[in-house]
């Protein structure tokens, strides 16, 4: 009587629409270019090189948009392209490793908007150093694969005896640019302040121009697959890896496949796991797994997680991306030790500007970025608006109306996001107080200028 | 050199598990048990029973908690049940029908919550009105499949001589019941004031057990399954439904395929898009699809959806539910008419609270609910949050600090959830202006009972 279904990943989504950040037209124009740029920020940076991205607007109907996004980055290679636009959960970046991508799904999620909007496939001109490949690509939903055009692959690749090398995409969708406009060119704006070594420019429907061209080039350092931490340790991951290693000793099986994990560490957890360390991991029995893994998890003294997983934006390199941007009288910024929340490894940057051009806010100016992707919308839940609101300001010598705006980046393998639009993020003790820490600092800072300031300006009136 | 990679929906979220509701074990806690009651609720009503659910959280360890949900609901196909607990997409609710599921995912991710911090199954005991199964499921992660126990379901199934039905889930997490106590008692609380047609049980880990008993034996009406609204046409809607009926005529393909859509409407729209009405709809073109898809959108006119898929809670319910449960010393409720946003029928019902029991709040007090679900996180960003923030109390004689409580319900057959915790809805032009339009309602009743109040009390004093 019941009618039991399961769906494809993409009918799901094209379902619930809304989780993924596709509201409306005004919402999903933004959405779409944020995952498109995203996309070519997180190439480039990968391959080494300082990004050249290209975003065009073009008005074809009423609220019928043609998006196109140009990148110099390694390109795609040909066999990976129908699905990287054509399959929901398929993506180069499901490791753990600081990208701006993580799902596997912005990408088609916009292919799948545009054509349900407006029924054109997704235009694809990728070049590696290899292939120069040319496709359309729809989604066949219902199934979550990729139709092309044509439909044999081959047809679209032929040799680059170029030395070129970069994708462009051309989506078109049903959008509202008056409504999403302000939140786009915020968006670029903020993109090129945690990226002033990439050159963006943005050329809108009405043909104006906008651009910011690179001020440093300073490429990123690129970070580099980094193992599971021991307080990550869940039975799954656990089970997982066993299977890789079932005929090692449990006390080098430890070692190898966790990071953190020394020899005298190792050898304490599986003393009071009770576990022989020199049993062959395949025959550990349930118990002894139990005991291994609530070790990891509980263990205190283990080392935190190495950083190199990571990217942040570096101190001198935000504080050079804020002034282009804003132009402040004062700016600082400051970079926390690497921590963990529930073995991901993170790092929160925080920075604060005062005067210049910065407005005077009634509210003080939040500024969010998740592993260099600027948040703008659902703040109010972000776990770095909780800490903002609890600073007592004055304390500081900042006074209600200020020209102030506060920055907050956290960079992780693995950012808490609440929502799969990548809208803010979740409330976690551990980067809760790094926030709260960094911000404690950089205010200090400001309340060191003011007063130089202020005894500067009296100075001057005596 | 790019890892390409697919994952199964059961290995996205498992990475994923903050998008679910499941963000550390005190929310986790939470989360197991409202999609655990909400499923019970769910085949309660969709069977047309009085509900009886009874709910018992035990600590077996320390941080290790068992979770029973027992129902007196129509019980589980025993062929269904491995996937509606060890699959993710998978559900009897993927149909446009108010339901509090939809997702198909809710309790497969308290499982899998389950399986990743216990190693235990969970222990389904189904009765329907043939069969028992008693069956223990764990989830194969890498390929979103169960993993039955025993392994041959027909061993875990045997014939009901009985006239008992229903369903018992065992579910072992690791939890942290002090963080999530309040929550879960107010959550139980705010499903009874909305149900008061269901007796509901819970079971504290001390043994306190908390009681709501039905006041009502008026068992709501069940929602009927609805035809797709014009307004919420879109491309794939479109071809889907073209391919059910490729040889009708397209004029009589319309009015078959989708709600309210007359002969009269139907010819105008055909006219408007230049398509011969007795053209066969496989013989459409693309440039004929497009032209009828945008008109099914934009055609002023076309009648609301009827509201037979949606089962609100009723004026005289509501008052009820919220009487018992906060005792004021005034309440009153009203029901907007039924609407639309992007073709998904909606009915707002809005409710104020004023004295009584209700506690002096410096802030207004707002309940929110979705489809007689309560929703007690991420308050912020919600629809409802904005409205109400909006209003200007003094205009209704409404001081700072009082007594009163405001409740939301919105009922849809697809409520615009913004994350799949369905912690907080999206901010839909259509919904946030009957949320509005209903404040105001229950603000003049407030406003005349107070001043009904003032008059009286100042006869007394007089
Ligand atoms: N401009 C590009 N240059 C190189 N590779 C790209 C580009 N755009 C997309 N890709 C590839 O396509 C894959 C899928 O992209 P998609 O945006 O769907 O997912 P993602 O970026 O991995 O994760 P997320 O959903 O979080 O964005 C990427 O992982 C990447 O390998
Ligand atoms: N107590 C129950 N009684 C009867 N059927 C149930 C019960 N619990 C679960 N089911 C069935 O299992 C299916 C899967 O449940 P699940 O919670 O995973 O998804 P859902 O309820 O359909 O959607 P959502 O993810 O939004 O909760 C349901 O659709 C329902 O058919
Ligand atoms: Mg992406
Ligand atoms: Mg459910």
């Amino acid at each position: 009587n019941e009618t039991f279904k399961e769906k494809s990943p993409a009918d799901f989504f094209y379902e619930n629409m809304d989780v993924c950040g596709f509201d409306n037209p005004g919402r999903a124009l933004y959405t779409a270019v944020r995952e498109l740029v995203e996309n070519s920020l997180d190439a480039c940076e990968t391959a080494g090189y300082l990004p050249d991205i290209k975003v065009k607007l073009e008005e074809e109907e009423k609220n019928m948009f043609k998006i196109v996004v140009e990148d110099n980055g390694p390109g795609i290679p040909p066999e990976n392209i129908p699905e990287s636009f054509g399959k929901v959960f398929y993506s180069s970046k499901y490791m753990m490793k600081q990208h701006r991508g993580r799902f596997g799904m912005g990408g088609t999620m916009a292919v799948m908007y545009g054509q349900i909007t407006t029924q054109k496939p997704v235009h694809v001109v990728s070049i590696t150093k290899d292939y120069i490949t040319d496709l359309k690509i729809k989604i066949d939903i219902l199934n979550n694969l990729p139709v092309t055009e044509p439909r044999n692959l081959e047809e679209a690749v032929e040799l680059n005896n170029t030395n070129k090398h970069g994708t462009i995409i051309e989506l078109w969708i049903e959008g509202n640019y008056k409504r999403s406009r302000d939140k786009i060119i915020e968006y670029i704006k903020q993109t090129a302040m945690v990226a002033p070594y990439a050159t963006i420019e943005f050329i809108e429907p009405d043909g104006n121009r906008i651009i910011y061209g690179r001020v440093t080039k300073e490429v990123p350092s690129t970070p580099k697959e980094s193992k599971p931490h021991p307080k990550g340790a869940n039975f799954e991951l656990f089970n997982r890896l066993c299977r890789r290693r079932e005929r090692d000793k449990v006390i080098n099986f430890l070692r190898k496949e966790f990071q953190a994990l020394g020899k005298k560490t190792s050898l304490k957890i599986l003393e009071m796991a009770k576990v022989d360390p020199n049993k062959r991991v395949k025959e550990l029995s349930e118990g002894e797994k139990r005991r291994i893994v609530k070790g990891l998890r509980n263990f205190e003294g283990i080392k935190p997680p190495d950083a190199s997983s990571l990217a942040p934006i570096g101190v001198e390199t935000f504080v050079m991306g804020i002034k282009r941007v804003l132009e402040p009288e004062f700016v600082t910024a400051t970079q926390r030790p690497p921590k963990a929340y529930e073995g991901h490894p993170f790092i929160v940057e925080v920075a604060l500007a005062w005067g210049g051009k910065i407005p005077v806010n009634e509210e003080i100016k939040l500024y969010r970025f998740a592993n260099r992707i600027p948040l703008l919308y659902d703040e109010w839940n972000d776990v770095s608006t909780r800490v903002i609101k609890k600073i007592n300001w004055k304390r500081y010598d900042v006074k209600t109306n200020s020209p102030l705006a506060v920055f907050v980046h956290i960079c992780s393998t693995s950012v808490p996001y609440k929502t799969l639009g990548k809208e803010y993020i979740a409330n976690k003790p551990e980067i809760r107080r790094e926030i709260h820490l960094g911000i404690l600092k950089v205010c200090k800072e400001l309340q060191n200028f003011l007063h130089k300031k202020e005894a500067k300006e009296r100075k001057m009136k005596a």
